[in-house]
């Protein structure tokens, strides 16, 4: 996956992300495809969360899937999960724990569906994704609506490792994740983040809009046959684009 | 070509104007105010084929990987496996599952399997 928050020179937040999933989860040699991939995108919809008739929030999602791994709660904030890959404090022990009945822990997409449901301002929303127990380590990608309002949090089972905020007084006026620690170097063969930084500093802050993160998510490797769908979200105006993906050849498997 | 990957960054393709891209995505309005048994229906019923060729493929990945360790785990012990979560998600996947006709315990695996995957 990868995940973007940009901040325009007019202080407007933009959140982006492209999807991959089924890494490593079965190659179809005739088609130069991921099964798990190809059987997802038919499954992609957009789902509107309504109370008394009114919107609480909007998910991408899959169907039969009632977690939250894209979303956007309208005027408040947006919300992207990107897996993290880790040995040392991998979900396998969370996982374990949770089968022998120790369940203090939180699965993700259980987690992210009832912030959606429940917590309606950016700092909220950032505090209990920060803190809650969970069964596996995770990127959560949060965007609000004010200058400044995005985050990338990296999450262990038990607690937070580290933020990376939107600041542009420091000059830093988007955060990007790909499945990396990004005090680490990414795996060479999967390195996502240099191209995908490269493209945003090529656009420049005055181009942080739709068309110019649509622009980055579809430079490979940054799209690549594992990209399902492109979202593209706005919370101040509630917009919420997505786009299925294929990535024709020559395109790289990851 | 080896990595690192060196594409040039791409310009001036959105709106995309054709191809895949162009797939008109279904929405589906999930209404909280109904009871979590009937929020999922029609859209379970609608991509029920889907979610089995999906389910199938999981199922098989999983297999080779654990060799049916995992699925015989949540087939046996699902009612134990299921009993921490929230009531409504256990709701929720229940309607799921009989609206598509799917096994419970492949609709929860599938809805544990983005964090399975990490691992």
């Amino acid at each position: 996956c990868t995940s973007i928050i940009a901040e325009d020179k007019h202080g407007e937040i933009f959140h982006a992300r492209n999807l991959d999933f089924g890494l490593l989860l079965g190659w179809d040699f005739k088609n130069d495809t991921w099964l798990l991939t190809e059987k997802l995108r038919p499954l992609i919809f957009n789902g509107e969360f309504v109370r008394e008739n009114k919107t609480v929030f909007k998910a991408v999602n899959f169907a039969g899937y009632i977690g939250v791994i894209t979303g956007l709660k309208p005027q408040k904030y947006s919300l992207t999960v990107n897996e993290r890959f880790t040995l040392k404090g991998s979900g396998i022990a969370g996982a374990i724990k949770w089968i022998l009945g120790t369940r203090t822990g939180n699965w993700m997409g259980f987690l992210t569906r009832k912030v959606f449901e429940t917590v309606d301002t950016f700092e909220d929303a950032k505090n209990i994704l920060s803190t809650k127990e969970l069964i596996g380590p995770i990127y959560f990608i949060l965007g609000g609506t004010k200058s400044g309002e995005g985050v990338t949090i990296t999450r262990s089972l038990d607690r937070t490792l580290d933020y990376n905020n939107l600041n542009v007084t420091n000059g830093t006026w988007f955060v990007l994740e790909t499945n990396y620690d990004r005090w680490k170097a990414p795996l060479f063969i999967d390195d996502r983040r240099t191209p995908a930084t490269k493209c945003m500093n090529v656009i420049g802050q005055g181009n942080a809009t739709f068309a110019g993160l649509f622009d980055v998510l579809n430079t490979k490797p940054v799209l690549n046959k594992l990209t399902a769908y492109t979202t593209l979200m706005h919370v101040k105006s509630g917009t919420m684009d997505t786009y299925i993906r294929y990535c024709a050849d020559p395109c790289w498997p990851w | 070509q080896f990595p690192p990957y060196t594409q040039d960054c791409q310009q001036g393709l959105y709106p995309p104007t054709d191809g895949p891209a162009q797939t008109v995505i279904p929405t589906y309005t999930i209404n909280l105010d109904l009871p979590p048994e009937r929020r999922w229906v029609q859209l379970a019923r609608d991509k029920a084929r889907g979610i089995k060729e999906l389910i199938d493929v999981i199922k098989g990945l999983v297999r080779g990987f654990a060799g049916g360790i995992l699925i015989r785990i949540i087939d046996k012990d699902l009612p134990k496996l299921m009993g921490g979560l929230p009531e409504t998600a256990v709701a929720e996947m229940t309607a799921i599952s009989q609206a598509a006709d799917i096994p419970l315990g492949e609709i929860f695996l599938y809805n544990l399997f983005y964090e399975f995957d990490a691992f």
